[in-house]
């Protein structure tokens, strides 16, 4: 979950 | 996602749309960097390979996708295209790849929230995004005669930058454990490596003169 709110930017 | 994510995604897509637009309809790529391309291929390749693992929406897919798509085409155009790959300032855009990429590389190596091959080569596309513009700007620089939409496509990069710091404090004060020091720091460089282009863009376009970059 964390993960992909880290990663949500382009 | 808030309103200067978005965007910040937009005219990103709009400078790509730019260059694109740029080379077809000119049939040239004169003043376009050929190693800043594929320096964004690169970062988008090692950055994207969460496409495979990882769904974050349908969004986010697809912007993934048509920055691939779209950065691979221009490469394709400038290498391979018969009539535009001639116009191609082979001569001047002479950037050493290696200068970027090695030091990225190893910053990655050492900084990172994890050490894996997914979080390195993540960690390495934030560091070398951020540095990417050098051999474009280099090379506007010992281009006489810019052209109009290679300025604009620049300037749309810069504010695409821009655009993002002010995603980054927005979430900052509005998401309560939202904290990315390394993107941020990187973003930050990145930023700040447009400020002299943006000096000189705005400038000329005040005075309505043709941009062009003192050497």
């Amino acid at each position: 979950e964390a993960e992909a709110e880290r990663k949500d930017e382009l | 996602m808030n309103i200067f994510r978005l965007a910040g995604d937009m005219t990103h897509l709009l400078s790509i749309l730019v260059l694109l637009l740029k080379i077809n309809a000119t049939r040239s790529c004169r003043g376009v960097s050929l190693k800043t391309q594929e320096l964004y291929a690169l970062v988008f390749v090692c950055r994207y390979l969460d496409l495979f693992t990882n769904f974050i929406s349908m969004y986010n897919t697809i912007m993934k996708i048509i920055f691939l798509a779209s950065t691979f085409t221009i490469i394709y155009w400038m290498r391979f295209h018969k009539v535009i790959r001639v116009t191609y300032d082979r001569e001047q855009d002479t950037f050493r790849y290696q200068f970027l990429v090695l030091p990225c590389l190893v910053l990655a190596l050492l900084l990172n929230s994890e050490f894996t091959v997914m979080e390195v080569l993540w960690t390495f596309s934030i560091y070398l995004e951020a540095v990417a513009i050098l051999p474009q700007l280099v090379l506007l620089q010992r281009t006489n005669n810019i052209d109009n939409l290679t300025g604009n496509y620049v300037f749309l990069l810069g504010s695409y930058r821009a655009l993002y710091i002010l995603n980054w404090i927005y979430r900052f004060l509005t998401e309560p454990n939202y904290r990315q020091y390394l993107v941020w720091i990187s973003g930050i460089v990145q930023t700040i490596i447009y400020i002299d282009f943006f000096y000189y863009y705005i400038k000329s376009w005040k005075n309505n003169e043709k941009l062009s970059l003192p050497a």
